[in-house]
């Protein structure tokens, strides 16, 4: 079973058409491994993106070095599924 | 142990097999206004299920499809407590009586069965199909890009191992051309409404091309009451608008295909996002989810017995 610890869910609110364009050149980064959970697209809509553990350093630094205003929505992927995963089995109990 | 539809916790996330379990009890316990009928199997042989609310035959009909897309969880526990709603009000709630009445509905809850029973055993953030795509080791096609709606235009990807990926071809992936051929035969269906998660729009074609459609004010003017109608209950406030210009240019999406084929109330809907659990929203949070949207569906489903065309 695919695992995601460590992983990462940064909410990311653009706001300029610049920093769209920042966040769309993030898309075409495959060496971080991102996954756009919600594309960059318009000023108005938030950019939900997940970090695997190993690319945290470089994608924080990228926003940062850019004044990218960002939180995180999601601080361990894993955990969240691990919970999700305990109440499914309790229901099922 | 046989699930009965009193004993289905619907505040729970459940898998394919107790879905389709629990859909036989609820046609058991309502013989005269529900059916399971199977439309096909998916890529990998499941059967895919579509429960049909009828009191009449040969009436227009009004479709509802759940999580095409496997990981949007909250969308295919929404479609279970959709159809229990429905089948609990008929009789009780004037307005449901009287549309059950001159129309039927048809509910296909779990859209992407392969990719759902994925997302319960091998990787829970699986969104596509599971065929397998000759020449790439990357499986799967996003059959919200598969449909013969300006297939392989903008939004939508080449690369078998993208989310987006559209396919070798439009209606390639089985799961689409099941529908496609149950919504063609029939010939009757009003409305088509397809359910996904998270972002909180309601959306109406196109996502192909960012031109407005004839019908655009009517969709809109019904879209925003839709969403009116729904944040009534938590405040929960909704975008609307056409998909190309609320979100991004979307090529090959169900609802394109549907308002093309001549089906004017096409819509779909993005469910709740709270800001915290992105696709992983707590299972407690199915219920009030599926209460509002509810609004908003029946909203739609109500203009379109009003408004025959």
């Amino acid at each position: 079973q695919r695992l995601f610890v460590g992983d990462q869910v940064i909410r990311i609110n653009a706001e300029s058409e610049e920093q769209i364009q920042l966040l769309q050149a993030l898309e075409t980064q495959e060496e971080w491994e991102l996954e756009f959970w919600r594309r960059p697209v318009s000023t108005g809509l938030p950019v939900d993106v997940r970090v695997p553990r190993g690319s945290l350093e470089p994608v924080r630094s990228y926003l940062l070095a850019h004044d990218l205003p960002f939180s995180v929505l999601i601080s361990n992927l894993q955990e969240l599924l691990n919970e999700e995963k305990a109440e499914m089995e309790r229901n099922q109990k | 142990l046989e699930l009965s539809t009193r004993s289905i916790n619907f505040a729970a996330y459940h898998t394919l097999d107790t879905i389709y379990s629990w859909m036989d009890s609820l046609v058991a316990q309502h013989p005269g206004l529900v059916t399971k009928e199977e439309v096909g199997r998916s890529y990998e042989g499941r059967p895919m299920y579509v429960l049909k609310f009828s009191t009449g035959s040969d009436r227009p009909a009004i479709w509802i499809d759940t999580g095409i897309h496997a990981r949007e969880w909250v969308s295919q526990a929404t479609g279970v407590w959709t159809a229990n709603k429905i089948a609990t009000d008929y009789g009780s709630d004037a307005s449901l009586t009287s549309l059950l009445n001159s129309m039927d509905l048809y509910l296909l809850i779990v859209a992407n069965p392969d990719g759902y029973v994925y997302t319960h055993t091998r990787d829970r953030m699986w969104r596509k199909t599971r065929s397998v795509n000759p020449g790439s080791a990357c499986r799967g096609v996003d059959p919200n890009r598969n449909w013969d709606a300006g297939f392989g235009g903008p939004g939508a990807s080449t690369n078998p191992c993208s989310d987006s990926y559209h396919g070798p071809a439009a209606h390639s992936e089985v799961e689409v051309k099941n529908v496609v051929d149950l919504i063609t035969s029939h010939g009757n269906f009003k409305s088509f409404i397809s359910v996904h998660a998270y972002s909180q729009l309601l959306m109406y074609p196109y996502g192909y091309s960012c031109s407005h459609v004839p019908d655009q004010p009517e969709l809109d003017s019904v879209g925003r009451a839709a969403a009116q109608k729904l944040a009534s209950l938590y405040g929960t406030s909704y975008r609307v608008g056409n998909i190309c210009n609320i979100i991004y240019p979307a090529s090959g999406g169900s609802i394109d295909w549907s308002y093309d084929a001549g089906i004017k109330y096409s819509f779909a809907l993005e469910l709740r996002d709270t800001g915290r659990y992105g696709f992983l929203l707590p299972a407690s949070q199915i219920v009030p989810t599926a209460s509002e949207t509810w609004l908003a569906l029946k909203h739609i489903m109500e203009h379109v017995r009003d408004h025959p065309y």
